[in-house]
């Protein structure tokens, strides 16, 4: 039979898990399903690895979805990215050349607990679900739990708080797991993407505080050229810049610490929406926001091939 | 029902503070309601001239529009009932699914 899945629905993890299945049962030459550890309640840490195999090292890029719970429209779009990547690998030339040069690892879900906690009981849950005995709160904040200026501005000590930093940096199984995968492949990691909603914009180091990185021009350059493919989709405006003065300042975010860690362009997306649905973007738009999407995240992988 | 209908009258406001006396007294009011914060995730993050988005429980909704009122805080009504929103968010799934 052949194995049907609706990429414009929001999937529950167990389907999600499934499908991650069916990817590399079906695609055995292009993927390859691996887990990189276990989340706090026990679950399996799924890894999709895209690319042809070749006997050489090539360039990497990491994208993870799902940090954040309730941004449901993270995990259909890494979903999407890989549907496309491989439906289009054989007629689109410059799908074929991304795929043969560099190693797409995708993380579908990154924060599987609180994710199947916001389909089970509170839709719109944050953080992860761990706990310590003598908090009465649940939870850290995954993009809070990062070992780069941890729990400093824009973190909150307090563990009934959605921005909790947690009780020491990579608190989280989830945060060490990522952490640790991406140490080990940091000579070849060139590109760290983070999926996140709602906002509209492309964000950049620094979050934790107000300052240019040192490869200001090619990271902008890089996001100026993303932003305009996105652009060119539907005509739907997204600002980039940098995270703290874009967005707000935080620290101990995923992106800061990756850049920290040697991977020099580091960006997070905030998708659709402006706040007209917020969290509650329905499935008829799941399909123009990832095709737009799709559109930038292309355009940061192609300008990885090209020297800055 | 999605949630056992749990979301039922709650909504979601936007408030743009415009200056530093209402960017105070947000912050007050959210540290001391419960309220879900859509953004920013915290009311630390608050700031002057930025939209706040928040999520409130239909219990709370009047308090704080009463409060809102008091102060002379304009507000934005984003989604007048989140539980509606939200069937209409998973579309057919959820309508097959009680079928």
């Amino acid at each position: 039979s052949v194995f049907q899945y609706d990429y414009e629905v929001y999937h529950p993890l167990e389907e999600i898990q499934s499908w991650m299945f069916e990817m590399n049962r079906t695609h055995p030459h292009l993927v390859d399903l691996f887990s990189i550890g276990r989340s706090y309640e026990g679950r399996p840490l799924y890894v999709l690895q895209l690319g042809n195999r070749v006997r050489t090292s090539k360039k990497a890029v990491w994208m993870d979805c799902g940090v954040h719970a309730r941004e449901w429209i993270g995990p259909a779009f890494c979903q999407w990215f890989v549907k496309e990547a491989l439906n289009s690998y054989q007629h689109d030339s410059s799908m074929r050349r991304l795929l043969k040069q560099l190693n797409f690892y995708i993380m579908p879900v990154f924060n599987v607990d609180g994710y199947h906690y916001s389909w089970k009981s509170d839709r719109f849950w944050r953080k992860t679900r761990s706990k310590k005995a003598k908090y009465h709160c649940r939870g850290v904040d995954a993009n809070r739990n990062f070992k780069v200026k941890w729990c400093e501005e824009g973190a909150s000590t307090h563990p009934c708080d959605d921005t909790y930093c947690g009780p020491f940096p990579e608190s989280e199984p989830e945060v060490k797991a990522v952490s640790r995968f991406l140490r080990k492949h940091k000579k070849h990691m060139r590109a760290y993407i983070s999926i996140h909603a709602y906002a509209q914009m492309l964000l950049y180091p620094y979050s934790y505080k107000y300052g240019t990185i040192p490869n200001f021009d090619c990271v902008e350059t890089a996001a100026q050229s993303a932003v305009s493919a996105l652009y060119s989709a539907y005509g739907v405006r997204y600002r980039y810049g940098p995270a703290s003065t874009t967005l707000y300042v935080s620290s101990g975010s995923s992106i800061d610490w990756a850049y920290k860690n040697g991977i020099p362009y580091a960006f997070a997306f905030e998708l659709r929406d402006t706040g007209h649905y917020g969290f509650l973007l329905p499935e008829a738009l799941i399909g123009p926001t990832c095709t737009e999407t799709m559109r930038a995240v292309r355009a940061i992988a192609s300008g990885l091939l090209k020297k800055c | 029902y999605l949630y056992n209908n749990r979301y039922v009258g709650d909504q979601v406001l936007r408030i743009i503070p415009s200056s530093p006396g209402e960017l105070h007294y947000l912050k007050q009011l959210f540290q001391n309601m419960t309220v879900d914060l859509w953004q920013p995730s915290s009311s630390n993050l608050i700031h002057e001239g930025k939209a706040v988005d928040v999520h409130v429980g239909r219990d709370r909704t009047a308090r704080l529009k009463n409060l809102l009122r008091r102060a002379h805080i304009q507000h934005e009504l984003l989604i007048t009932d989140v539980q509606r929103e939200m069937e209409k968010q998973t579309g057919y799934r959820s309508n097959r699914k009680r079928r």
